[in-house]
């Protein structure tokens, strides 16, 4: 462990708690799209499959339960409780996700490290988990003003991936120079893909103005 | 143990 890749997971669970924290305190989720979030229930459920049959520490245990029930809990209530799914914006959160998933399947099926259905729905979650910010991103740039603490979390959670390569460049020096182009390449999609929002997030917060999205 | 790149991340 080493304190990129400390900093890219507590940044990572950070965005998670301000979601659930906005949704539960605000008892709403106006500008997210569950779309997202259901893309991201997937990424940790294919990506933790060894869950129970590797265990590696009490940290990446803990954490893994943590990052998959607070995933989930936020579908739920976006899904189903009874207040805060009113508010839930179907009309312009409407990105084909399965249209982000099929191709991430289908190339884990042609581009992987080994054959085998836990390394290849690892490699999935992989390659889901870089476009999985999508639909979000579309429904912000649709929704006219968007709220400190949705952004604050996209931008917490684009954050988590750039300290990942960070981490990844760190262990590639320290350890042995080992190679992993899937992780790194799809990190870095990932990360670019959060670009122009960096920019007008960053731009805004100097401003000191409301965060605006171009059309 | 087989080092499975990437696998002790989260």
């Amino acid at each position: 462990m080493n304190v990129f890749r400390l900093a890219g997971d507590m940044t990572h669970l950070l965005s998670i708690i301000i979601l659930l924290l906005k949704i539960r305190a605000t008892k709403s989720c106006t500008g997210i799209s569950l779309k997202t979030q259901e893309l991201y229930v997937i990424v940790f459920l294919t990506r933790y499959l060894d869950l129970f049959t590797k265990y590696i520490s009490f940290y990446n245990t803990t954490m893994k339960l943590v990052f998959l029930g607070t995933s989930i809990s936020i579908v739920w209530y976006m899904r189903y409780h009874k207040v805060v799914k009113q508010t839930y914006n179907k009309d312009q959160d409407t990105f084909r996700h399965y249209f982000l998933a099929i191709p991430c399947f289908l190339l884990a099926l042609l581009i992987h490290h080994e054959f085998t259905v836990i390394e290849v729905l690892w490699t999935f979650s992989i390659y889901l988990e870089a476009v999985a910010i999508l639909p979000q991103l579309v429904l912000l740039q649709r929704s006219r003003n968007i709220d400190n603490l949705t952004g604050n979390y996209v931008f917490l959670l684009g954050a988590y991936r750039a300290l990942y390569l960070v981490n990844w460049v760190y262990r590639y020096f320290t350890e042995n120079h080992l190679v992993r182009w899937i992780p790194w390449l799809s990190g870095l999609v990932q990360t670019t893909l959060y670009a122009d929002f960096f920019y007008y997030y960053i731009k805004s917060w100097k401003n000191n103005e409301k965060l605006q999205l171009p059309a | 143990r087989h080092y499975y790149p990437g696998k002790d991340e989260l």
